[in-house]
């Protein structure tokens, strides 16, 4: 219910001062999602692999994750998706650890690092913090997730 | 500069005593239609000057970065129940890294147009145009984090945006000899990638945990063409019979999860 908290948080008028938020008096209540933009989205990509394949030439550091309880974006469309950019393994498949416990599983392939969060839904971080930074730790520097 | 001081903000009601600093506020992207964009840094509380900067944004497409990623996956602080007061993440990623939130596009939270029509028309393109002018401009008023290793962050339908505005800035960057925008990568998660593998990975989720019947599953790979970006109504019909009468009361985001009430 952590989205309910926030709806009450930010729309405080002191907490809006102190953030030097809606200065204009926006006619509307701040909240965490805009029905009117979702119901109105004009041009989507069909699909990012294209964008992948360019950004990965250029030799960016692109790691895609997925928390393995979501059933939103789950972790098999992610795969999938994946799977079809046809990769070079470097680092085959191997647990990643976490406080001694399995944090997921991961794999290194020439140009994006692949990784799963054991146990998180949608909002990895929300469902395993400790995870997530370990995730994003290895990721800022460069390496490989710990295999113990 | 002194815009930044302005933007600098002392404490946040029932915040409590941290060490690092922070600053809020709007950057006007497009002075026509007057749209500006709100975003919250969160600076690292050590050292904010040797780490990197990393923008996070969040998708829906229309969700906020400053509901969901600032205030229940990777910011400093979380809102306890009644919204009267913030306690502190222990994992949050300002331990190592300079977090900055972005509220994108338009419409999304405190970020506003003065042109309302433009509520109703924003799709990927404006969105990481206007999230390039927002950096760039941004780093005129923060000009301590030019040329700063720089990362992207995201979840969702942020699988869009946050590839879309690394391209961006790697195309802006091309005709530069040193780019302000020192773009070094991006992470992204349960990302929102490719519209026909993501929903035949979908569906295969759904029946391999167990929460749609075979029949269900079947009619569902029968009815439904990937292939398109618009559904047929015999599919839609079959994939809301699956989420209405085969789920049952289950937070979707996370299937294992009590939903809240």
């Amino acid at each position: 219910c952590t989205e309910n908290y926030a709806e009450k948080y930010y729309n405080r008028p002191d907490v809006q001062k102190a953030l030097h938020a809606n200065t204009t008096g926006i006619p509307y209540k701040w909240t965490a999602c805009s029905e009117v933009l979702i119901k109105n989205w004009k041009d989507s990509e069909f699909s990012i692999l294209p964008t992948y394949r360019k950004l990965m030439a250029a030799g960016l550091r692109i790691w895609v994750f997925s928390g393995d309880t979501d059933s939103v974006v789950p972790v098999t469309a992610t795969r999938f998706s994946l799977s079809h950019l046809n990769l070079k393994i470097k680092t085959q498949w191997y647990p990643w650890y976490s406080g001694g416990q399995v944090g997921g599983w991961t794999e290194v392939y020439d140009g994006l690092t692949f990784a799963t969060v054991r146990g998180a839904g949608h909002e990895v971080p929300l469902f395993q913090p400790r995870r997530a930074f370990i995730l994003f730790q290895s990721f800022l520097a460069g390496k490989e997730l710990p295999r113990s | 500069t002194k815009q930044q001081e302005l933007d600098r903000i002392t404490a946040l009601p029932g915040q409590p005593p941290v060490g690092f600093s922070q600053f809020s506020g709007y950057v006007t992207v497009n002075e026509d239609h007057g749209r500006a964009l709100f975003y919250w840094l969160t600076q690292s509380a050590t050292n904010p000057d040797k780490k990197p900067l990393v923008l996070w944004l969040n998708g829906g497409p229309g969700c906020s970065s400053v509901a969901y990623g600032a205030s229940e996956e990777i910011g400093p602080f979380r809102i306890n129940k009644t919204g009267s007061s913030l306690y502190l993440n222990k994992y949050s990623w300002n331990k190592v890294a300079n977090i900055l939130f972005l509220e994108s596009p338009a419409g999304v939270g405190f970020s506003y147009t003065n042109t309302s029509s433009d509520l109703k028309d924003s799709g990927d393109n404006r969105t990481a145009n206007d999230a390039l002018n927002f950096l760039i401009r941004w780093m005129s008023r923060f000009p301590q984090y030019k040329y700063r290793d720089f990362y992207i962050s995201g979840e969702s339908y942020a699988g869009h945006y946050v590839p879309q505005l690394a391209n961006k800035i790697f195309d802006y960057n091309k005709g530069l000899s040193q780019p302000i925008i020192n773009l070094k990568g991006f992470i992204v998660g349960n990302a929102v990638t490719d519209s026909k593998y993501d929903n035949i990975g979908t569906v295969a989720f759904w029946w391999s945990h167990a929460m749609i019947s075979d029949k269900t599953y079947k009619n569902i790979l029968n009815s439904c063409n990937f292939t398109s970006d618009k559904f047929s109504k015999k599919c839609d019909d079959i994939v809301d019979y699956a989420m209405n009468h085969e789920f049952g009361d289950i937070d979707q985001y996370s299937i294992y999860t009590p939903t809240c009430k």
